[in-house]
């Protein structure tokens, strides 16, 4: 399995629509401070880390949306993975339409259910939780634990 | 529950050991408190950077701790092999020989599954097979900007924004 | 009591303003939730890089919050001058160009300063009149490799450990 | 005031005697990681920074002395320190006999009371809780603060 591309609709930094296209192999993103980087991570955590928004570092799913003036009222990532000779879309989506927030998610261009999106999840072996995802700060986390967080941290992967 | 435990944690420990071998050519492990009751115990890292003596991380400088903690999530990662992985910045605190080392041995990994790093060193990019650039427009909008992608010929093709 | 603490808040606040736009070009501030009741408050620090909107620095990146708190830092140090000045890698997160700005930065404060600094960054101690490189001769000694002194003509002496 | 030299004998990662001579201006210490850099802050705060123990990264004062087979029992560490026209020399020396570890300050190479040291590092103006020394780490610890801990921290300069 590996990600195709990451679409991105008014996501964070990502005003407008922008696609980034990915290969197989060691990719590196580069660039200055601020510009962008992480928040592609994100963007993938965002479709694929359905069970942690912390991770995410947002405090409100409205800040997902790109800001702007008048502010938008929706933003959306979608991820093209293909796995062997198959290929999916999975989208998920935030709308602010002012009283609350919807988080709603697609699969193939189709409405999906939340159980049906975190079992194709699962299928891709994607181990969230035994750190496939390092996230910017993860390490220094690590170095200040304690022996019993260390413990814990390990019994959380068994 | 205690068999689980341990059998992950001696797995954990094994992969730890031999990677960060492979990272430094120094010598490190894990250490648990108590193996008869594991679920109550502590886990501390120690580590020997070559010609050192063997102590906790916390001992150990900046750098040191931080290829030791990368050494261990790597640990993690191989227990449960996922066809995917993204690491940010996990070199921030490496000199020029260890960012290197840590390059190697993500483009190798590459060859088993797909690598998305992020990452300020030339020491580390210069191993990756595409490039992603951003930067922003001055308004806060990130723009992709550039994107080295190997041919399978291994030859550099290098493209503005999308690739067509 | 309230009137020494706050003006000391106003006075940081004032000098951390100051050194942020000095190396971004942006806008910072210090809020403190209640000037009239400041011992019991909390203070936070709002950055907007240029281009970008005034934000809690939690919600910026690595750099630009590494950056904001530089600024802080300094901004501490000028309300207490003093002559000598340590300051280890605290350039670890930052990209070329700001490490730059960090770099000349110090180069002018050590005009009135003695600063001495740890960096890994070449953007950085392209800046310095001196330079003290350490080693390790493999069994953990540290060794002084090379020294370059700018002598007081501006050209640069190479030296091997001790300056004669 | 400038501090001229920093002389360690047996001081961490420094065995025997290194000194390390200091110039005006601005000094950059370079170097692979764990060779030693953040040392010669430690043994710049082991003579300046007598108030407090936690900023230099050991557990225990026996810690300070290198390690070395069989064990020594001695570590010191010297500052020769110009003021305008004035020249001293400050050290700090750990002894390790066994049973109890002792610490002495030396002035101008005699025995100096405790007291006497502290109000020289006073007269220096090296105001180290405004952060005059910056530690590695320092910085993202004042990230991870919390808006009462960040109003603590002013509150200790006032
Ligand atoms: N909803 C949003 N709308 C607009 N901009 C946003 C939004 N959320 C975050 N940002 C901006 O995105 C930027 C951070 O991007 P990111 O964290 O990806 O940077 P980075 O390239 O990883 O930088 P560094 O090298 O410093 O880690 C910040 O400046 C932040 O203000
Ligand atoms: N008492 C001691 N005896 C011998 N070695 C010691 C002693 N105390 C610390 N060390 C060693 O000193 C080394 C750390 O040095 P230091 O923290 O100065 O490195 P550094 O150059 O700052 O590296 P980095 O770039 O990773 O921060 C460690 O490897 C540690 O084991
Ligand atoms: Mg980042
Ligand atoms: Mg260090």
């Amino acid at each position: 399995m590996i990600i195709e591309s990451i679409e991105m609709e008014n996501f964070k930094s990502y005003g407008k629509k922008v696609t980034v296209r990915l290969k197989d192999g060691f990719t590196v993103i580069i660039g200055p401070n601020g510009s962008g980087k992480s928040n592609l991570g994100d963007a993938m955590l965002f479709v694929l880390g359905a069970k942690s928004n912390k991770a995410i570092r947002v405090d409100r799913a409205a800040d997902f949306i790109h800001k702007s003036d008048p502010p938008l009222k929706r933003c959306s990532v979608t991820l093209t993975i293909s796995e062997g000779d198959k290929k999916y879309t999975l989208s998920r989506e935030i709308v602010n339409n002012g009283n609350e927030i919807k988080s709603n998610y697609y699969l193939n261009g189709k409405r999906a259910r939340y159980l049906d999106v975190l079992k194709l999840i699962d299928s891709f072996h994607i181990y969230l939780d035994s750190y496939s995802f390092v996230l910017q700060g993860d390490i220094n986390n690590i170095i200040k634990m304690s022996g019993a967080e260390r413990r814990k941290l390990i019994e959380s992967m068994a | 529950e205690k068999k689980t435990f341990l059998d992950l944690f001696d797995g954990i420990n094994k992969n730890f050991k031999e990677i960060y071998y492979r990272l430094t050519g120094g010598e490190a492990t894990l250490e648990i408190t108590s193996r008869d009751d594991p679920l109550n115990s502590e886990i501390y890292i120690k580590a020997m950077p070559k010609g050192k003596y063997m102590i906790k991380i916390d001992a150990l400088s900046g750098g040191e701790k931080s290829v030791a903690v990368l050494a261990l999530i790597l640990a993690f990662q191989n227990e449960k092999p996922s066809p995917v992985y993204y690491l940010d910045e996990v070199d921030m605190f490496l000199d020029g020989y260890n960012a290197e080392q840590v390059g190697k041995l993500f483009r190798e990994n590459s060859k088993k599954a797909q690598v998305i790093m992020v990452s300020l060193k030339k020491a580390v990019s210069k191993f990756a097979t595409n490039i992603i650039g951003v930067t922003t427009d001055g308004h806060g909008n990130t723009k992709i900007v550039e994107k080295y992608m190997e041919e399978d010929d291994g030859e550099k093709r290098d493209s503005q924004g999308d690739n067509k």
